[in-house]
């Protein structure tokens, strides 16, 4: 059974996306199928794989309200080995579609099942919010990832995460583990960088992944040429910074 | 009466909280009393200011459950000339509170009137979502003010804010305008921070702040020292960025 990894941040902006897009195709270099959901009604995973509006045929959000055919509104990224489903950019209250029933937090877990017998690994990105999508996306996951940018106020935001996290675990995913805590746009050269993730490291002590994530150019422009990095500049910081995180993922199994 | 300004983007860490912390000092700093509200349930306007939860009596969302008298949660920042209500970080889903009756969207407008008696400027601090919290401000406000980081998810995340902006004011806020749309962490030296700009001020025309922020290592450190940049480095270039940006601002009027 594949594993089902959520991308979680309250924080806006830490690299989410990022992450769950360079991921992806690092996962998917290393030989093994991987499939990314957008849950964020910003789509910004779509635009990271070149794809626009008329690209699009049917999305995360819609197949939730027509019986939760995930399958059909699965769409490729133009390369083998790593697909998506989109979100519904046009959508703006998400929460609601799944607010439906008593097993509100459980729609998703449902409907994953099915994927994971075709996949090795599912990965979510989340938007910028711990409300009802990210919640329904931690009761569904095997395992989760938290980028953390290297500035206080990333630092901050931390905590109800953890809270949210335990209380999920405890009520509806007793299996819910962290795959780990990725340091992103890290500057060495800067004082705030240092400082903060040192603090990360000594509070979260093993959950920390040992890759770091510099700050790097060709990260950002990831959406300009409509791929990850590793497909426009491989031999980049950015593109070496998330093939590292696949192999240290791989090597390691979660922790708690 | 005093000008509401809702500083509002869905893209998640371009700017808003720090835009809202250090335009709330600088148009203290031209004399003028202004009042900064946190809707963002992360709660980094407290943090900005050096308060933690010890140092919070009552938030925003609490007072809104309970006879919505906002006057009773105002806090002094320390600093004579304005002043903060700060959010509930401990409520998840603050979407809910808001929802209440028929009016559900024009709840935050009657409250504020008060108000904006008392203040020159009521700045609101919103979370990156267009969600029910977002569309509170938009039916209060005066008018926005859109910080865009330079950079390509920021420009694809435009679209849909400026659909809603249209929608609000067309239904529940017909005076509703722009303050304007401000580039944030520009960095004139790389390609891409100068590609995003050139295309935004192409796209929005007049509806751009001249003054731009640059990307300024005194903006990331307000959370760490809990005071706006002019308070602890007032020569450093994001300190006068935002002095300059209060400065344009009382110049002009709104635009739509
Ligand atoms: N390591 C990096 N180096 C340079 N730029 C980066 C890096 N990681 C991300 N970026 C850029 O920083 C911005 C924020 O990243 P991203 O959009 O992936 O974060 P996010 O957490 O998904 O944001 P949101 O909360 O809006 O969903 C983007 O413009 C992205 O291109
Ligand atoms: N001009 C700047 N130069 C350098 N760093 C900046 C600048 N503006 C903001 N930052 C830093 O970038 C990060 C994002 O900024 P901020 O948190 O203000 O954005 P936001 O839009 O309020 O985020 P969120 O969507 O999470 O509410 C923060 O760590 C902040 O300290
Ligand atoms: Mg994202
Ligand atoms: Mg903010």
């Amino acid at each position: 059974m594949g594993e089902i990894i959520a991308i979680v941040s309250q924080k806006g902006g830490v690299g989410k996306t990022t992450t769950a897009v360079n991921l992806c195709a690092s996962l998917s270099y290393l030989k093994h199928k991987v499939l990314l959901i957008d849950l964020d009604p910003q789509g910004h995973v779509a635009t990271s794989f070149g794809k626009g509006k008329y690209d699009i045929n049917g999305d995360f959000y819609s197949a939730m309200s027509n019986g939760a055919n995930l399958s059909a509104v699965i769409h490729s990224t133009g390369v083998k080995g790593y697909d998506f489903i989109p979100s519904n950019v046009e959508s703006d209250e998400d929460d609601k579609k799944l607010y439906i029933a008593p097993l509100r937090e459980k729609r998703l877990k449902h409907v994953l099942t099915k994927l994971q017998a075709e996949y090795d690994y599912i990965l979510i990105d989340c938007p910028p919010a711990l409300g009802n999508v990210t919640c329904n996306a931690l009761v569904a996951s095997t395992s989760i990832i938290v980028p953390i940018q290297c500035e206080f106020y990333a630092l901050k935001s931390l905590g109800k995460l953890l809270k949210l996290t335990r209380t999920i675990k405890k009520l509806y995913n007793p299996d819910l583990e962290y795959k780990g805590f990725l340091l992103t746009m890290v500057d060495l050269r800067n004082n705030l960088s240092k400082r903060v993730s040192n603090k990360v490291r000594y509070t979260l002590k093993g959950l920390v992944f040992d890759t770091i994530i510099p700050r790097n150019i060709r990260l950002a422009e990831v959406p300009y040429y409509g791929k990850p990095a590793m497909l426009f500049d491989k031999r980049s910081k950015g593109a070496e910074s998330y093939l590292d995180l696949a192999r240290e993922m791989l090597n390691h199994h979660g922790t708690i």
